[in-house]
């Protein structure tokens, strides 16, 4: 494991605590949607499945169980807990996750490395992964207002994808034969999802300013 | 081994 990705792998981490902390703290995930949160539940269940079946490395085990547990924890924050659930923009929180999930699955089933169930749904994963962020997105255009924690949340998810982005073009220059077409093109959709706010945020930050995104 | 070094990836 390079710099990069051990790099992306701690971004993603602190993404997570950032948005739990938020929602622990505030006792408020208003601006934060659920949508994106379950599409992200579903990805880490469909692509952690291996947990059972085989082992890579200790690192890999815990961060998969972590990934897991901490998206779970978030939902339940969401549409369980007493007060913070009160404060989720369900009127706001429209996106048809149907409108990504099936044609992620259909891709997923034409392209893939094997056709096996646990191979599909890894597949699935890696192409859900690329746009699970759409929902927040679109909440947060209609919401205009972005507060700092939420958009830290979003900038951090955004760099993760970034490094690992970096980690792959490391991997291929020093692994011999290297090369893994299905998660590089997700992955790089995945990263130009987040290059519209990212203008935004740095923008923001430059001038000093709570950001705020165009009508 | 390909779909070994993809599946170490998170």
């Amino acid at each position: 494991m390079n710099i990069f990705r051990l790099a992306g792998d701690m971004t993603h981490l602190l993404s997570i605590i950032v948005l739990l902390l938020k929602i622990q703290a505030t006792k408020s995930c208003a601006g934060v949607s659920l949508k994106t949160q379950e599409l992200y539940a579903v990805v880490f269940v469909t692509r952690y499945l291996d947990l059972f079946y085989s082992f890579i490395s200790l690192y890999n085990t815990v961060m998969k169980i972590i990934f897991l547990l901490t998206a779970f924890t978030i939902i339940w924050y969401m549409r369980k807990h007493k007060v913070v659930c009160q404060t989720y923009d369900k009127e706001q929180d429209t996106f048809r996750v149907l409108f990504l999930i099936v044609p992620c699955f259909v891709l997923a089933l034409l392209v893939n490395h094997e056709m096996s169930v646990t191979e599909v749904l890894w597949t699935f994963s890696i192409y859900l992964e690329a746009v699970a962020i759409l929902p927040q997105l679109v909440l947060l255009q209609r919401t205009k207002n972005v507060d700092n924690l939420t958009g830290n949340y979003i900038f951090m998810l955004g760099s993760y994808r970034a490094l690992y982005l970096v980690n792959w073009v490391y991997r291929y220059f020093t692994e011999l034969g290297y090369r893994q077409w299905i998660v590089w093109v997700s992955g790089t959709v995945q990263t130009c999802v987040y290059l519209d706010f990212f203008y935004y945020y740095v923008q923001a930050w430059r001038n000093n300013e709570r950001m705020k995104l165009p009508g | 081994e390909e779909a070994e070094d993809e599946h170490d990836e998170l």
